[in-house]
C-alpha cells in the first residue's frame, strides 16, 4: 500500500518504449531505420553536406527474429570523446536550441540502444570520424539502466588515412522484416521527395532501392535563434536571468530575444511599468510573473523572424514529388512564417497530378514535420483533417481522382502528440496555415486543369 | 556544430509537456482535474473504500486567466514523508508494479506541478493523512528541475483529531476555464458510468455537477501479480535474476513468475535444454538471451491469470449507463481475459439503446482504459475503428439511431499511444477481442429489438 519507488529515467523509457514507437518488433525495426535515418539528414544537410546515406537490413537468425540495421553517412560525425554520452545518455543532444532540425529530444538512438540490448543483449556498433578529425573513432556501448550512463564494451581509435568523416551504426535487434518492409519502403520514398537532394542506397533481405540524388541545390542552411518573448514562461525565463551575468533589463530585452531592438524594449518596458535600468538579477520572483505576463500580453512585438526555419521551398518539392510519384504535374506553395506562442512556423503545400498517381476517392496524402514524413496515427493529425474538409469540387476535381497532397509544417517547435513523432497536436495558428497553404496550390492546380480543358476543347474541334 | 548538453529529466518534461497532455492553458487544466481524480479513485476504490471527491476549480486572476484546482478525496493518503517526493520528483510512484491501476508512469502530478510553477510560480498545496495516522501533514511543494527533487516551501504538521483520511490538493496555474467546461464536464459525466460506486462533487466558476453514488457495490479491488514468462526480455530477466537471492533455475521459475508451478517448470526446462538445478546467477547472458527466447517460444504456459486486473462488471456498467446516459436499455458484456505479449487484459462492452440517447448517424463512443474516460484523439484509437467497421445492420439497428456503446480495456499493460494516456495503441489481440464483445452485447440489444418489434406488432393488430 505505502510501497514508493522511483525509477531511474532510461529504465523507465525501456519500460514504456511503445511511447517512442517501439512498440513490437515490426514497429521497432521501422522506428529504428527512422531514428538513423534522421540523424544522418541533420548531420549533413543542416551544415551544407550533401547527404550520401547507406542503408542496410540484413536477417541475422531467421528463428529468432534477429535483424541488424547498419547506416553510414557522410556527415560532420561526432567528437571521439562524445561517442559514450550520445549513444548511452538519455536526454543527451545537440539539438536543444532554437534551430529547426529533424531530432529535438536527445532520446532516438537511447531508445535504438535500449531495445537492441533488451531484445538481442548486443551492444550497438559506431564509428564515426568528425571533421578534420585525425583519428576514427570505434565503439561498442550499452545503456547502465540503473545509472542512465553508457557501458563501453570497446574501443578502439586509429588515424583517419582518406580524411573522412561520418557516423556509421550498427544494432541487432528483434525485428520483423516482411511485417515492416512496405512502411520501410514508403518512409524512404516519401524522404526522398522531401529531400530531393539526398542520396540513400538502401538494401534489404530481399529488396533494394536507390534514391539517387535528382538535385545538388539545398534548402537554406538554418540559424540558431533566440526565443521569441512571447514563448517564454517563468521557468525559462528564470533560468535566462541566471545567465544574464549582470545586464539592466533593457540589455537583457535586447541581448536574450529575438526581435526586441532598443526602441521596441524602451516602449515596452514604459508599457509594463519597469525601470529599463535596473539590474534583471535584482527582480523579484513576483516581478518575474509579471515581466511574462506583460510579454505575452504585448501587442507590439515583431513577428518571429525565421531563419532559424529550413523550408524545402516550392523548387525542390516539385523537383522530389515529380520524380518519386511520377506525377504529371506538381504545384507547390511555401508560405510566409507565422508563429503560435512565440514559436515560427512555416506550412507548404504541394498538389500532385496525374501520372503515375493510382486515381482514388479521397486524395494521397503525405504528411512531414522537420522534413520528416510521418506515417502512423493519420488520423490523429491535423493535415488529414485540413484535406477531409477541403472542397475540390471549387477546384476542377471530382473523385475517383489521381490527386496527392503534400503538407509539411517546419517550425523550431512542433507541437507532437507523442515521443514517437508521428503526427502534429491541434494548433489553430498551424490549422489555418495548413487550409490556406492548401488553397493556394488548389488554384495553381485549377489554372493547369481549365488550361487543359481547353486545349483539349481546341483539339477536339 | 560539436557542442552537446544532458537535460535533466524534470526539465526535459516541462519543456515538452505536450507529451503528456498539457499542451497550452486549455487542455493544461483538463489534464490537471484527470490527474488529480484518477489519483483519488486509484487511493480509494483499489482498497476498498467507496470513493467520495470534492472537485471545485475557482477563477484567481481574470485578466491573467489563472485559475485553481482543489481536489480532496477520502482515500489511503500519502505518508507524512512521502509527500515530497510524490509531488516533486518526476518517476516516484506506488503503481510501478503489476496491477491494474489508473495510474502507471509516476508523472501526473509532478506534471501538474511543473504547469503550475512554469505558468504562475505558484508551489502545489498538500494536506494529507494516511489511514491510521495520528498526523495530518501540510506541505508547500515546488520542483527543482535541475535535480529533479521538491523544494518545500513550507511544512506543517499537526494532530489527527477525528481520524481523517485523504489527500487534498490545491494548485494554481494558467487554465481557459470556458473553453475547458465542456470536456471536464464529459470527463466527470463519463467517470460516473465507469465508476458508478463513486460521489463525485464538482463545483466550477458557473456550474455545478453533483454525481452521486448510485450504488455501494464495488468491483473486485486487483491482487499484485507476478510476470508471466512471455513479457519479459533479457534487461528484465537481469534484473529479476539480481533479486533471487541463490535460487536454482527451477526455483526461480516457481517463484518469480505467474501461472508456473513445478510441473510446467520442469517440462519447461527440459524441453529447453537447460539443468533445472543450476544456481540462477551462474547462467552466462548468452544463456540469459536463450532463456528469453525459449520461454517466448514455448506453447505450454498457462494463460496469464486476471487476479491482478478488475474489470467493471456487466452489472455496474448497466447501472452507469442508465444512469448518466438515461438510457432505455443497456446490455453490458465482460469478456474473458486474454493476453499479448504476457501481458492479462479484458475487455467489457455496452450498448445502450433509446431513452435520452440523441439520435445520430453513427453510434456516440464512450472509450475507456483501466477505467479512465478518454476523450482525445479518438481517430487515432483502435475502438472507433471497431465501432465504424461494425456492421450494425445485422442487429436490426439503423441510423440515424440512439446508440451509445461504451468500450472498455482493462489491463496490467495498457499499450498507450502517448504519456498523455488518450488513445490505445493497434494491438492485434486486443482489437479482436473488442470486436467479439462488441458482437455479444449487440446479439443481447438485437434481441431486445425483435422482441419490442413483435410487442408493437401485437399492440398495432
Ligand atoms: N549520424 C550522426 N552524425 C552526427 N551526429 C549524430 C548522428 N546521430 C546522432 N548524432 C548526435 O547525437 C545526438 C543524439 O542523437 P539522438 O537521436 O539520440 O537525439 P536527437 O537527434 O538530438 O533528438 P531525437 O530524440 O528527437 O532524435 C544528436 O543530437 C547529434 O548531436
Ligand atoms: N490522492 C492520492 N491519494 C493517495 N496517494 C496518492 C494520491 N495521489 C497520488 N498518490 C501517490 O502518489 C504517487 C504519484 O502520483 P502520480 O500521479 O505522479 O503518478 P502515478 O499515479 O503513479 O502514475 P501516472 O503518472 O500514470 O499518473 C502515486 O503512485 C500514489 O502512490
Ligand atoms: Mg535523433
Ligand atoms: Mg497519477
Amino acid at each position: 500500500m505505502y510501497a514508493y519507488e522511483a525509477l531511474p529515467v532510461a529504465e523507465w523509457f525501456r519500460r514504456n518504449r511503445e511511447l517512442a514507437g517501439f512498440h513490437n518488433p515490426t514497429r521497432a525495426l521501422y522506428q529504428t531505420v527512422r531514428e538513423l535515418v534522421e540523424n544522418s539528414l541533420d548531420a549533413t544537410e543542416t551544415y551544407g553536406i550533401l547527404p550520401t546515406i547507406y542503408l542496410r537490413i540484413n536477417i541475422e537468425d531467421e528463428q529468432k527474429s534477429w535483424v541488424s540495421v547498419y547506416a553510414e553517412d557522410n556527415g560532420i560525425g561526432i567528437p571521439g570523446a562524445e561517442i559514450p554520452n550520445v549513444f548511452g545518455r538519455v536526454f543527451y543532444s545537440s539539438k536543444y536550441r532554437i534551430k529547426q532540425h529533424r531530432g529535438v529530444f536527445g532520446l532516438g538512438l537511447k531508445m535504438v540502444v535500449l531495445y537492441a540490448q533488451s531484445t538481442t543483449n548486443k551492444p550497438v556498433y559506431v564509428r564515426s570520424a568528425a571533421l578534420k578529425s585525425d583519428k576514427i573513432y570505434e565503439y561498442q556501448i550499452m545503456i547502465d539502466t540503473n545509472s542512465n550512463s553508457p557501458i563501453i564494451l570497446d574501443r578502439k581509435e586509429y588515424p583517419n588515412k582518406y580524411r573522412w568523416h561520418g557516423t556509421a551504426v550498427k544494432v541487432y535487434l528483434e525485428g520483423s522484416w516482411l511485417a515492416a518492409k512496405k512502411r520501410i519502403e514508403d518512409y524512404l520514398k516519401r524522404t526522398a521527395i522531401i529531400a530531393p537532394y539526398a542520396e540513400i542506397a538502401f538494401k534489404g533481405p530481399d529488396m533494394e532501392l536507390w534514391l539517387k540524388r535528382r538535385t545538388t541545390k539545398l534548402p537554406p542552411a538554418p540559424k540558431e535563434g533566440l526565443p521569441h518573448p512571447k514563448s517564454v514562461d517563468v521557468d525559462t525565463l528564470k533560468q535566462m536571468v541566471a545567465e544574464s551575468r549582470g545586464m539592466t533589463l533593457l540589455e537583457f530585452l535586447m541581448e536574450s530575444f529575438d526581435a526586441v531592438g532598443e526602441g521596441t524594449a524602451k516602449v515596452f518596458l514604459e508599457w509594463a511599468g519597469f525601470n529599463p535600468n535596473m539590474k534583471v538579477t535584482a527582480m523579484t520572483p513576483e516581478e518575474m510573473v509579471k515581466l511574462v505576463e506583460k510579454m505575452k500580453q504585448y501587442g507590439g512585438w515583431r513577428r518571429p523572424r525565421s531563419e532559424w526555419l529550413s523550408p524545402v521551398g516550392a523548387e525542390l518539392l516539385e523537383i522530389g514529388a515529380k520524380a518519386i510519384l511520377g506525377a504529371e504535374a506538381v504545384f507547390a506553395v511555401t508560405r510566409k512564417p507565422e508563429s503560435y506562442g512565440g514559436h515560427p512556423f512555416i506550412v507548404e503545400a504541394a498538389v500532385a497530378w496525374g501520372g503515375q498517381i493510382p486515381p482514388s476517392d479521397k486524395p494521397v496524402l503525405l504528411r512531414y514535420a522537420n522534413k520528416i514524413p510521418l506515417l502512423y496515427d493519420e488520423g490523429a493529425d491535423v493535415a488529414r483533417k485540413v484535406v477531409d474538409e477541403f472542397n475540390w469540387q471549387n477546384y476542377k476535381v471530382k473523385f475517383p481522382a489521381s490527386l496527392a497532397v503534400i503538407i509539411h509544417v517546419c517550425s523550431t517547435k512542433i507541437p507532437y502528440a507523442s515521443a514517437g513523432k508521428e503526427a502534429i497536436a491541434e494548433v489553430p495558428e498551424i490549422e489555418k496555415e495548413m487550409r490556406l497553404a492548401l488553397r493556394d496550390a488548389a488554384k495553381k492546380l485549377r489554372l493547369y486543369l481549365s488550361r487543359k480543358e481547353k486545349e483539349m476543347e481546341m483539339f477536339n474541334r
